[in-house]
């Protein structure tokens, strides 16, 4: 019964195509963090050269105990106000939550390995979820990593490397969760939103 | 644990992209409940590219309040398909709170019954139980009891999907309504969707919350989820 209803949600809420926004390239690996080879790791690049950078804005978690991604990538943001930020690093299996100096340490390991990758300095922001408590295994995020910031055909801005995302961030989901949509505003103008997200417990936000 | 990310390649100012999102998380991803639990790394993100060639975006272009409301759209569907995956979750719940004198009490009284262990377990039960939906609204942590008027309260259960169009009227002007149709009740309660809809009639603010039923397999899914 149990299945037969994922598989209706599965059916119900995940598209089989969209549409994406000019400017971004997302991709996603299995690093070995979740059991049975699942993608657990995903970036999201914006590729678009304007002068200023794409510009970036954030709502975290207003939980007192914020974990080490949220922290490191708040004090980026504070820092560059909005502008310059070109890359979104996703793990999944480990929140890297109530981890110390350790965890904080690792947030910023994160973030020094994809710039490296990429050739770019303060332009990374993190996002983590899992399991509370248990540090980053920095073997496995880093192998992961470089394998999929040196190889350029593991990016696309097509419906698959969207969908892929979306399954890296899942944790205890049943589904990938991901939209998209065009609009033409007043004018003329015809932009694309896409959005991805996950979640399906310990949901209660209050961000800000 | 919450994650997001919207992206656009419309060119938009940074101050102007972060009122956008936070404007669009306040009647989206901040009107969601699952269990209660507010997470350590709840994150939301938003990238502007800039790929499209037109004007910048900023607070005060004429077309910042048209992308600010289709932001709000995609962000209420994205929340939505999170309370729709809620761990062993078998209703999606809208609650609307409306007629009250402002958002902020609107929002905690829809919480505060999103959030209410028994009434979750109710509509798990498929159970027309307004007394617990009462309860909820008279333990919400309200600044005052300003939006507060029981002669003015009403509580209803409205039918979405299948039972569009249905409603069952609970408390009326403060009344229980103790002739409750059951057949009408079990039949609206028995689909995955259902809109409880409370009026409080002391103003004109409202807000909509999403949440989802409790049920066994959310229990079994987390009491050793650490392993």
């Amino acid at each position: 019964q149990r299945a037969a209803s994922v598989a209706s949600k599965y059916d119900r809420y995940v598209p089989s195509n969209g549409v994406f926004p000019l400017g971004f390239k997302v991709g996603s690996i299995a690093t070995g963090v979740k059991k049975n080879g699942q993608l657990d790791l995903g970036v999201i690049l914006s590729t678009h050269e304007r002068e200023g950078g794409p510009t970036a804005a954030a709502v975290f978690t207003t939980n007192k105990f914020k974990a080490a991604p949220v922290v490191t990538s708040k004090a980026r943001l504070a820092k560059c106000e909005g502008h310059g930020i070109s890359a979104i690093v996703i793990n999944s299996g480990c929140a890297n939550a109530v981890t110390g100096e350790v965890g904080l340490q690792n947030a910023k390991k994160v973030v020094q390995l994809a710039e490296r990758q990429l050739g770019k300095k303060d332009t990374t922001l993190l996002m983590s979820t899992g399991v509370i408590g248990q540090h980053l295994s920095m073997d496995k995020i880093e192998r992961g990593l470089d394998a999929l910031l040196s190889d350029s055909s593991a990016f696309g801005n097509d419906f698959n490397s969207w969908l892929s995302l979306s399954k890296a961030m899942m944790t205890t989901d049943t589904f990938p969760k991901l939209i998209s949509s065009q609009y033409t505003l007043p004018g003329g103008t015809t932009y694309t939103l896409t959005g991805v997200s996950k979640g399906a417990g310990m949901i209660c936000p209050n961000m800000a | 644990t919450l994650l997001g990310f919207i992206g656009t390649d419309l060119p938009i100012s940074a101050s102007a992209l972060q009122n956008i999102l936070s404007s669009a998380v306040n009647r989206s991803f901040n009107c969601i409940s699952v269990d209660g639990d507010m997470s350590t790394n709840d994150t939301i993100y938003m990238l502007a590219s800039g790929a499209v060639d037109t004007d910048l975006i900023t607070e005060s272009s004429e077309l910042f309040p048209v992308v600010k409301a289709q932001v709000t759209e995609m962000a209420q569907k994205l929340a939505q398909l999170v309370v729709r995956d809620g761990e062993g979750s078998t209703k999606f719940v809208t609650v609307h709170v409306k007629r009250a004198l402002n958002f902020a009490d609107a929002k905690v009284i829809a919480q505060t019954i999103s959030n209410s262990s028994l009434v979750k377990c109710a509509l798990y039960g498929q159970d027309a139980n307004w007394g617990r939906i009462l309860c909820a609204i008279g333990y919400a942590q309200l600044g005052d009891c300003a939006s507060l008027d029981e002669s003015t309260l009403n509580v209803s259960f409205v039918g979405v999907g299948d039972s569009e169009g249905a409603e069952l009227n609970l408390i009326v002007d403060g009344v229980p309504n103790v002739n409750i149709d059951e057949a009408k009740a079990a039949a609206m309660l028995a689909d995955t969707d259902l809109k409880i809809v409370v009026d409080l009639g002391t103003g004109t603010k409202e807000c909509n919350f999403w949440t989802c039923d409790l049920s066994h397999e959310y229990i079994s899914i987390n009491a050793d989820y650490r392993s």
